[in-house]
């Protein structure tokens, strides 16, 4: 399914203003620019994997209200401008390698960026699958056990990051990429 | 239910291009 209601259940609740406006301020960081307050993605992916198990229920609503923004803003993706689509890819990657999201919603999110890697090569959208995969790359074997069938290197195009392809195709067969292709 | 409120950041980014 591809409603994020029918998959993820905590998505699902109603978030309150305040939890809302947290949200929304953490986002904010993230595309801000000195000398307003601004945070990394990676400072936010770690904010956000203490969020998810936190014993504090109004973090684990901020987690929630986030993560649910998130996916339900992926139609709206081609509508931003390349800078902002690029920081979003890194966030959206990031979630996947650190397994901040499991079951029907890893597999929606990872659906995203198949959707994404089949549009056409150097449109807006390919380049958010394949900076979203860039993230996650070195997860990729964990999940090609769990879930064949779907062929993320076929769709990425042979005269074009040759490396990610082949780091893909390690991963397929359950191997370690070559220590020189690690950078 | 119905569908969430767009955060208002995600509605200035994907407007600002």
């Amino acid at each position: 399914p591809s409603d994020l209601s029918q998959v993820w259940p905590e998505a699902n609740q109603h978030f309150s203003k305040e939890i809302d406006d947290e949200a929304n301020s953490y986002f904010q960081r993230i595309y801000n620019h000195p000398p307003h307050p601004t945070m990394s993605v990676d400072e936010v992916l770690e904010m956000l994997q203490r969020f998810k198990d936190s014993t504090i229920k109004r973090e684990r609503e901020v987690f929630n209200c986030m993560l649910r923004n998130l996916f339900e803003e992926y139609r709206f993706f081609p509508q931003y401008p390349d800078k902002e689509l690029h920081i979003t890819a890194c966030l959206f990657g990031g979630i996947i390698e650190k397994g901040l999201v499991t079951y029907m919603a890893l597999g929606l999110a990872l659906r995203y960026v198949l959707e994404a890697l089949r549009k056409p090569f150097g449109s807006k959208m390919y380049y958010f699958g394949i900076a979203a995969l860039d993230r996650f790359k070195n997860r990729e074997s964990d999940y090609n056990k769990a879930k064949k069938g779907v062929d993320l290197a076929d769709q990425i195009s042979y005269y074009s990051f040759s490396n990610i392809k082949m780091y893909i195709e390690y991963g397929q067969q359950s191997r370690d990429p070559p220590v020189k292709m690690q950078g | 239910p119905s569908a969430p409120r767009r955060l208002p950041i995600f509605n200035r980014i994907s407007v600002s291009e």
